[in-house]
């Protein structure tokens, strides 16, 4: 049967295979709007792959998304795919997405702890880090959301490779970590670093490894507020906002933390939803609501995005 | 492949900043594997702490003895598991 992106369920979870084929047939269905890059491998030598959703030009200004980096919270993976679909759906359709994509490139890595993700579907579902061997110890595995260097090394972090929160040896020692790092850095233009995470239902921007407000705290407090209301219109999904150490606790080595000292403004983290009953095993029923909720809130972060150049 | 059986995740509340502190020390207590799917932050905010079947009584009597108050939020983890497996398996049919 020839592949097509139509018959791919979004209702449903997959595995990694599945997601990649869905990933080469939405590029072979829009080659002129989406191509896949490799930006690194992960520890055990899986190819590290990002959706690149550009209408042209060179260097453009640049939104990064990020869905997986915990790989039992599968909500995030399906959320990434369906929310791939719908930027390329809305192209041409919505004058946001249109306008967004008219100026900027989005960068989307929807499986960004591969062999994590691998292990919650042969092993251990509820296997959340990465799959590095830890010398010296029988606990396999780095948080690949303390590994980052922004306050690398903290109270918000472990030093302990059996605990789940668990930094690493240094400072992007995870090569799925360092992957993002380079491509980053190397790209110059990344204007917005949006990762995706569950559960608990908030939206969280810097900082997590200091109290301190971060120098444009209140834009991206108001932004916050903003997407959170949109987000709760489709169906009463409550949020809440704010920074990390404000709003859930003092967390270390974070993405959004280490984008954000690196120049990169508009760095977001989201909670997706629980609902509070099933916590990272959201049932699949509830996959196209939670894509569904969410996809209003980034949008509202990336028009914001266009609308202030810096 | 790890299976769940009988693991059991509760919603837990502390009422104090000590109750908050007694369940950091709850969660590191090594021999009890239990692991915080969602953190303790505050009273009043919700903590979510799965524990593996054979921890069960021992945390149960933790949680009582210092009247922290708590609910189950997952019965059986392994069948939400098995759901969701089963789930799966249809849609690729």
């Amino acid at each position: 049967i020839q592949r097509s992106t139509s018959t791919f369920d979004f209702a449903s979870y997959h595995t990694l295979e599945e997601i990649y084929d869905w990933m080469d047939t939405l590029v072979e269905d829009h080659p002129n709007l989406v191509s896949k890059i490799q930006i690194g491998q992960s520890y055990e030598n899986r190819p590290l792959y990002v959706l690149k959703f550009s209408t042209g030009g060179s260097n453009r200004p640049a939104i990064w998304l990020d869905t997986g980096i915990h790989s039992r919270e599968w909500i995030t993976q399906a959320t990434g795919v369906w929310t791939a679909n719908k930027i390329v759906k809305e192209y041409g359709q919505d004058p946001s997405v249109t306008a967004i994509l008219d100026s900027m490139d989005i960068f989307f890595e929807i499986i960004t702890n591969p062999d994590g993700f691998a292990f919650t579907h042969s092993s251990n579902r509820l296997w959340r880090k990465t799959r590095s061997i830890n010398a010296g110890s029988s606990c396999v595995g780095v948080d690949p959301n303390r590994n980052w260097d922004a306050g690398f090394g903290g109270s918000g972090s472990s030093s302990d490779p059996c605990s789940e929160t668990y930094r690493g040896p240094y400072a992007h020692s995870e090569s799925e970590v360092k992957a993002i790092v380079d491509f980053i850095l190397s790209h110059g233009n990344v204007k917005s670093v949006i990762s995706i995470h569950s559960y608990s239902q908030m939206l969280l921007f810097p900082y997590g490894y200091k109290r301190a407000p971060a120098a444009h705290h209140q834009e991206l407090n108001e932004l916050a507020k903003k997407a959170v209301s949109d987000l709760a219109a489709a169906y009463g999904t409550k949020y809440a906002y704010g920074s990390v150490a404000d709003t859930i606790y003092l967390a270390d080595g974070t993405t959004v933390d280490w984008a954000y000292d690196n120049g990169v403004k508009y760095s977001f983290s989201f909670e997706l939803r629980d609902t509070g009953r099933y916590g990272f095993l959201l049932p699949s029923h509830q996959i196209i609501p939670t894509a569904t909720e969410t996809w209003p809130a980034l949008l509202d972060i990336m028009v914001h995005v266009l609308e202030h150049p810096y | 492949e790890q299976l769940f059986r009988g693991d059991q995740v509760f919603r837990v509340t502390a009422s104090s900043e000590e109750q908050i502190t007694l369940l950091r020390v709850l969660g590191e207590r090594a021999e009890l594997q239990v692991d915080f799917w969602r953190d303790p932050t505050g009273p009043g905010h919700p903590a979510d702490l799965w524990i593996p079947f054979p921890s069960l009584q021992a945390v149960k009597i933790f949680l009582e003895s210092h009247s922290i108050s708590y609910s189950v939020m997952i019965e059986d983890v392994q069948a939400l598991l098995d759901e969701e497996k089963k789930t799966m398996t249809k849609s690729r049919r």
